[in-house]
């Protein structure tokens, strides 16, 4: 089984 | 004052197809560049991306930097009742509690108008980074929603593989295993017809049907996609506007436990 990941890598404003 | 006027208001409403299934609220950011609106599902699997330049509506005004949070589900019973031929105009009050929606017929023998309240969403724009992807492939539309729903049958995943030679779409399940396998076109007579694969490093990555089908609602908005992956990181799947901007769906990959 695979598990769902999350949206990562965006970045918060600065 | 903000006011938008788009001769093809079919377009606001197969935006609005594209959006609603995977975000029930949003908030359209507008400035003198255009309008955007970016906003992640509720589980934060998946991220919206739409932008539609100033240059594309037929009249385009923002005097300052405006967010209106709306309601996809009351926005879209209000672009329901636009028929597909009118011009539709987004109009706003500076620091306004509502929007209104006025919709023209071509031969302007009908107006009708929709005000619609605000909702106040306290949501940030993420930084989207510069990615050079390992693979980019360009495929029609309508072929890539047949994929996601065809392979859909078979299971909650579908695992899509690019290596030179083409991309293979796999799902696995109770019944049993689906691939298509897509080679780059050799010759085509229309360019939107075309598989086009770039390939830096061959890539392989699992996601869940489930979004993917749910970006395809975007097909009727451009007749190519373009998929781009990288090891690891999110799926873009983009569909272009034309001659307005384009919506992008990232999706976060699954992995193996």
């Amino acid at each position: 089984m695979a598990s769902q990941t999350k949206i990562t890598g965006f970045y918060r404003p600065t | 004052m903000f006011e938008a006027r788009l001769l093809q208001g079919s377009l606001l409403k197969k935006v609005m197809e594209a959006l609603k299934e995977l975000l029930n609220e949003a908030a359209w950011d507008c400035s003198d560049a255009g309008i955007q609106l970016q906003a992640m599902d509720n589980s934060h699997v998946s991220l919206v991306s739409l932008n539609l330049r100033a240059e594309g509506f037929d009249k385009y005004r923002c005097d300052r930097n405006l967010s209106m949070g709306m309601n996809l589900g009351s926005m879209s019973k209000i672009l329901k009742c636009a028929s597909n031929e009118d011009i539709i105009t987004i109009k706003a009050q500076d620091n306004a509690d509502t929007v209104t929606f006025v919709f023209e017929s071509p031969d302007q023998d009908k107006v009708s108008d929709y005000e619609m309240k605000l909702m106040n969403l306290d949501q940030e724009h993420l930084g989207i980074p510069e990615t050079d992807y390992a693979c980019t492939i360009r495929l029609p539309s309508s072929e890539f929603a047949r994929i996601c729903r065809d392979l859909s049958q078979f299971g909650e995943s579908m695992v899509i593989s690019c290596t030179k030679e083409g991309v293979r779409f796999s799902a696995t399940g109770d019944i049993g295993t689906g691939n298509i396998k897509l080679a780059q076109s050799a010759k085509v007579d229309k360019e939107e017809e075309a598989v086009v694969i770039e390939m830096q490093e061959p890539v392989s990555l699992t996601f869940a049907c489930r979004y993917l089908n749910s970006f395809t609602k975007a097909t009727s908005l451009s007749k190519s996609v373009q998929l781009s992956m990288s090891p690891e990181v999110p799926l873009v799947v983009e569909y272009k506007i034309e001659d307005i901007g384009h919506v992008r769906y990232y999706l976060a990959p699954k992995i193996e436990d």
